[in-house]
């Protein structure tokens, strides 16, 4: 396996349900 | 323009570098605008799944975890708007179910996870993610999947349903067995009146449909497995459920048609080496209904045996279909009700349900195991027809 220098960074997830919401909300934000 | 100078392939790391301006036209070309039965069907399966996992590493190579955030809500929004679509179609949800589990699969395989890495050859550990985790992306990932799933459970029954009562129950294939119709069949005077009808092989002409469906799309073969047990079940169940309403269908012969169908369905299992997806088990409760139509029905050794074969019949179901036996000749006799009320006492001690009907919509949980890929990310080729030429190869 691959020497890894450092650990990852855990990138935080919104929930299937949240990012449908951001989704929305930036659809009906723009023009 | 930069002018194209051939690379050997060992020169490209497996990654693909997109400004990000680009990825709403990456999200519209790979996901929104692609047709499964046009330009997909010339694709490697889960084609769409590594150009987008390939992005993925590109973006974490350069340590942008915006442009890493950006793109898995974008892939996951569009995979989730063409659903919305084009969602009743049995192709595109196969198509994005195969994809959504390969993106899935590639995500873990390059997670740089010991768990994950066991399969994998040198050259793909070095294809590792260097510099995010993205296991909570994964998350998302495999319950949007489960999503899919769900969708494609309910569109491929709404297909079927209309095929299985005709298919399993009132189309006769066996001549000759019936003789008299039991009282109560409808008796069709005119051929036009058969040209809709649907029969056995209309059923199994559309299993051979969905399944070579989700092979051209490179579904994983244990998620096909499931597709197709939860396939048979709901064969199973619409079918039990019509035979334990109508008094025309509960009758020798038709226990022998049925019989005889479960054993095509059968054989079509084997035919695609599905005997291990727990697809044959689901017709169980059937082929013990179609058991008791045609065992004897009189003495106490006959309620004996009758309560050991009927294990996954309820007490109810049982009574019921004993209740609607029709005879349809001389030979056979009605179900005397001394005959029901000994197998009642028997089953007395049976802890099952009341229920009478079978959950036809029930759908199983779903699980998809971990399937690593063996096809190297620096082979990989865009063919022009999905319209990226912004990306590029690197």
């Amino acid at each position: 396996p691959p020497q890894r220098q450092r650990p990852r960074v855990l990138l935080k997830a919104p929930t299937l349900a949240e990012m449908e919401e951001m989704f929305v909300s930036e659809a009906v934000q723009q023009p | 323009h930069p002018v194209n100078i051939p690379r050997k392939e060992k020169d490209f790391q497996g990654m693909l570098e997109y400004k990000k301006e680009d990825e709403p036209k990456l999200v519209k070309n790979l996901i929104l605008d692609l047709k499964p039965r046009g330009v997909a069907v010339n694709l490697i399966p889960g084609l769409p799944a590594y150009i987008l996992f390939m992005c993925v590493r590109h973006a974490d190579y350069l340590n942008d975890d915006q442009k890493v955030r950006s793109l898995l809500t974008s892939t996951i929004n569009g995979i989730k708007k063409i659903l919305k679509k084009r969602g009743d179609d049995f192709e595109t949800v196969s198509f994005w179910l195969s994809n959504t589990c390969r993106f899935l699969h590639c995500l873990k395989q390059y997670s740089g996870e010991e768990g994950f890495m066991k399969h994998n050859t040198t050259r793909q550990n070095e294809h590792c993610l260097t510099n995010f985790d993205l296991a909570e992306y994964r998350q998302v990932l495999s319950d949007l999947a489960i999503q899919i799933y769900q969708q494609l459970v309910r569109v491929l029954e709404n297909i079927l349903q209309p095929m299985i009562v005709s298919g399993m129950l009132e189309h006769e294939t066996i001549q000759g067995v019936s003789g008299v119709k039991p009282t109560g069949l409808r008796k069709r005077t005119s051929s036009i009146a058969d040209e809709g009808t649907y029969t056995l092989d209309s059923i199994i002409r559309q299993l051979n449909t969905f399944h070579s469906i989700m092979c051209q799309h490179g579904m994983d073969p244990e998620l096909i497995k499931q597709v197709v047990k939860q396939m048979f079940y709901i064969i199973g169940a619409v079918t039990l459920n019509n035979l334990l309403l109508r008094k025309d269908m509960c009758s020798w012969s038709k226990g022998m048609q049925i019989r005889y169908n479960v054993s095509q369905l059968e054989e079509w299992l084997r035919d695609k080496n599905l005997m291990t997806s727990g697809a044959k088990e689901t017709l169980e409760p059937l082929i013990q209904a179609a058991q008791l139509l045609q065992v004897k029905k009189k003495t106490d050794e006959d309620a004996g045996a009758i309560c050991s074969m009927c294990h996954a019949l309820t007490t109810a179901q049982i009574v019921k279909v004993l209740n609607l036996y029709t005879p349809v000749n001389e030979f056979e006799e009605r179900v005397s009700v001394s005959f029901i009320r000994t197998i009642q006492l028997r089953m007395r001690d049976r802890k099952d349900s009341p229920q009478l009907l079978m959950d036809a919509k029930h759908i199983f949980p779903v699980t998809f195991p971990f399937s690593p890929s063996s096809l190297a990310l620096e082979t990989i080729q865009i063919p022009a027809s999905l319209g990226l030429g912004f990306i590029t190869r690197v």
